[in-house]
């Protein structure tokens, strides 16, 4: 965060909302828990918790007390409850999400010196109250539906969540039942998209009522500076904190260092672990022939194996490129395949080879690119919904760390972390949907998810998913506020569309309010079913279209709220690629008041070109010609 | 203990719960409960947690066919496997 938000346009002070009104925002977060000791948690000039508040500070071991930040905490482990359970964080990752979103401003913040600024939360003068549902053995569905339950009854009104797994139907899945629950009660609960990605189909977290957040790139770069012996210089990426303390050090490969004999496991050039001799590796830099996920993550990895050999440095490998910066136990750099070969050919071409890696250095680029492990769509579950939504900085976050973490990768606590993932992505969306809540308290959840979607800026990618990969772009929190208009969704639509999906009535009935009497009244066939293509007044328009056949042709309806001050009239433009037709129709909508509503629809047909590789990527927008730009993508997928 | 070693843990998810329906929660669960399995004690033994300030529902260590019973009662939208998941 000591560059993320700057890097969304959102500079520190200058768009604040007031203090007072921000201070009446509560963020449920739904995590490893919170180390309330760090001081992005620090309550000075923090009142009392708003009224509205109705949550406890369930006290426990290293975490004693809540503050006036810190409002609430709470944990569950209801599978395995132990005397020990506490909120507090020994993971590190929910501390880390938690400043992200809310963390109040802690100058000269840095790892190791790498990447320093001023760590901050999207909206600082927010409340947190924490939700511990992950332990040591993962995040359990009725651990997670406990927290919902209990958060709504609290008063929060955001949800963030940064947790994911096998993409199920909505009434299986623990979060989308949750989710939905808190938007009944006006709740918007944001979603990580998850990191199996670049493969299409790996997206997680599908239900329309969240908003699923797609991890970008920000525009800072992490390298790490290799020099040999013979004067090349070549540039890896990791987060190396360390400082040269000689100008060369020997250098040998994992295949040099080797003391295994015919028949032995493991393999030394990938440096695995009893594979080298102490003798030959002490001291020297090792050079590694394998990616770090073959050795078991960083942690664990070649950095860890040469450590405990007393090597002076490793440099691995990558079999394919990477985006991730991660930190490593002793100097390291990760390096391109073709670079390691470069430095393998000179290994072997030298009776001395030697090596020296520099400390870790932050340098710009080109920004924003999807991470290349955030998960992609299209979805299996609701095929016409376009996931993830939108996209946020998830790469290489600088926040808040816990001093409690009982695995560290790090030499020494530090109260800071590095971390990558569309977990670090959902906290920025949530707290840019936090921001917008602050402007706008009595916006549905819908809405404030449409505010974001619609002004949020495409991305220029080469990448052939195009939208798959980040919805409809990276959040612009700044622009969100003012939307001009919303694509709105009320819960009976919702309903309506899970009818239209094939859920049956007794069981959407049983989703409704009220006794149990009434709760049994809902019957889909008594109720308007959405038109068009996918049946939702998203903010997105998709569809997974037929394999068989090159013409398409696809129908969206919509209807969008004025939300703007005063008269506006608003012209339609498309994008679409050539020969592609996207009809708007009316072209024109004008509004008397804020709060009116309009209709329209918006067909596109055309010719899948095999170029397209079965992805149609066209877009809508509405400009008032008074700064509104009211965006939505159009992206047709056809499978094979 | 072999038949409560084979039981697992499932959610019975039944809806949106009314307002302040917290209160009789409880027993309303432990009364459909003890309906499927036919016994109030192995009912009140195999019930772990019950929901109810906002989600109507419970966590209990079933077996195959009382979660088969269970997904038929009409108040039950579904009953499903407690797993773990992912941070991202």
């Amino acid at each position: 965060t000591t560059r993320s938000w700057d890097f969304l346009g959102f500079v520190e002070s200058k768009y604040r909302r007031s203090e007072a009104i921000e201070s009446n925002i509560i963020v449920g977060v739904l995590d490893t828990g919170i180390y309330i000791d760090s001081p992005s948690f620090d309550d000075k000039g923090f009142g009392p918790p708003p009224a509205k508040w109705k949550g406890k500070c369930v006290t426990g071991n290293n975490l004693t007390r809540c503050n006036n930040k810190v409002i609430g905490a709470r944990y569950y482990h209801l599978k395995r409850p132990n005397y020990n359970d506490t909120a507090a964080d020994y993971d590190g990752h929910g501390t880390h999400i938690t400043s992200t979103i809310a963390g109040v401003a802690v100058s000269n913040a840095n790892l190791f010196g790498i990447a320093n600024g001023t760590a901050r939360g999207g909206v600082p003068s927010a409340r947190i109250a924490t939700y511990k549902v992950c332990w040591e053995e993962g995040c359990s569905d009725m651990d997670m539906l406990a927290a919902f339950d209990e958060a709504i009854s609290d008063g929060v009104d955001m949800i963030s969540i940064s947790i994911g797994g096998a993409s199920l139907p909505f009434f299986e899945d623990p979060i989308a039942i949750g989710s939905f629950h808190a938007m009944k009660r006006g709740i918007l609960t944001t979603c990580s998209a998850g990191n199996n990605g670049p493969g299409l189909y790996t997206v997680s977290n599908l239900a329309p009522w969240v908003m699923t957040v797609a991890a970008n790139s920000v525009d800072r770069k992490f390298e790490t500076v290799v020099k040999l012996g013979n004067g090349d210089t070549t540039t890896g990426i990791s987060v190396n904190g360390f400082n040269p303390k000689k100008k060369m050090y020997p250098l040998t490969s994992g295949f040099l260092a080797s003391n295994v004999t015919a028949g032995d496991y493991g393999e030394p050039s990938a440096c695995e672990p009893g594979t080298m001799g102490e003798d030959k590796v002490m001291g020297k830099v090792v050079y590694c022939e394998v990616g770090r996920e073959e050795a078991g993550g960083s942690s664990e990895g070649q950095d860890h194996i040469i450590r405990s050999l007393k090597g002076a440095g490793v440099i691995v490998q990558l079999l394919e490129p990477t985006d991730m910066a991660t930190s490593t136990l002793i100097p390291g750099s990760y390096v391109l395949y073709e670079v390691g070969t470069k430095i393998s050919d000179y290994i072997n071409s030298t009776k001395n080879p030697q090596a020296v890696i520099f400390k870790t250095r932050t340098t710009k680029m080109l920004a924003p690119s999807i991470a290349s492990f955030s998960a992609r769509g299209p979805q299996r579950i609701s095929p016409n919904i376009l996931k993830p939504d939108i996209s946020a900085p998830g790469l290489n976050i600088l926040a808040a760390y816990s001093k409690l973490a009982t695995v560290t990768v790090y030499a020494e606590d530090t109260l800071f972390s590095i971390m990558s993932g569309t977990s670090m992505a959902c906290p920025h969306a949530a707290a840019a949907a936090a921001y917008v809540k602050s402007f706008h308290p009595d916006w549905s959840p819908a809405a404030i998810k449409s505010a974001l979607m619609t002004t949020a800026t495409p991305m220029r990618t080469k990448d052939i998913e195009a939208e798959l990969s980040y919805g409809s772009g990276q959040i612009n929190p700044r622009r969100a506020i003012h939307p001009g208009l919303v694509y709105d969704i009320t819960e009976s639509s919702y309903l309506s569309f899970l009818c239209k999906e094939g859920y049956n009535s007794t069981s959407i009935g049983l989703l409704l309010g009220g006794s149990n009497e009434t709760k049994k009244e809902y019957r889909c066939v008594d109720h308007k079913q959405g038109l068009g293509s996918d049946g939702l007044n998203y903010p997105s328009m998709h569809k997974q279209v037929g394999s068989k056949g090159t013409n398409v042709s696809e129908t969206f309806y919509r209807t969008v709220r004025s939300v703007g001050y005063g008269p506006s009239t608003y012209v339609a433009r498309v994008w679409a690629p050539k020969g592609v037709r996207v009809e708007v129709e009316p072209r024109v909508m004008s509004f008397v008041k804020p709060g009116e509503e309009k209709h329209f629809k918006v067909v596109i047909d055309g010719v899948m070109e095999e170029a397209m590789r079965g992805i149609l990527s066209a877009s809508v927008e509405w400009d008032d010609s008074r700064g509104h730009l009211v965006r939505s993508p159009i992206l047709l997928f056809q499978a094979g | 203990q072999d038949e409560f070693d084979k039981r697992e843990p499932y959610i019975v998810y039944m809806g949106d719960a009314a307002e302040k329906y917290h209160v009789e929660a409880s027993e309303n669960h432990h009364n459909l409960l003890s309906k499927v399995i036919g016994d109030e004690s192995k009912a009140r033994e195999v019930r772990m947690y019950s929901y109810g300030k906002n989600i109507d529902g419970f966590v209990a260590r079933l077996l195959p066919n009382e979660v088969e019973m269970l997904s038929r009662e009409e108040e039950v939208v579904s009953v499903f496997k407690n797993t773990q998941r992912q941070l991202h």
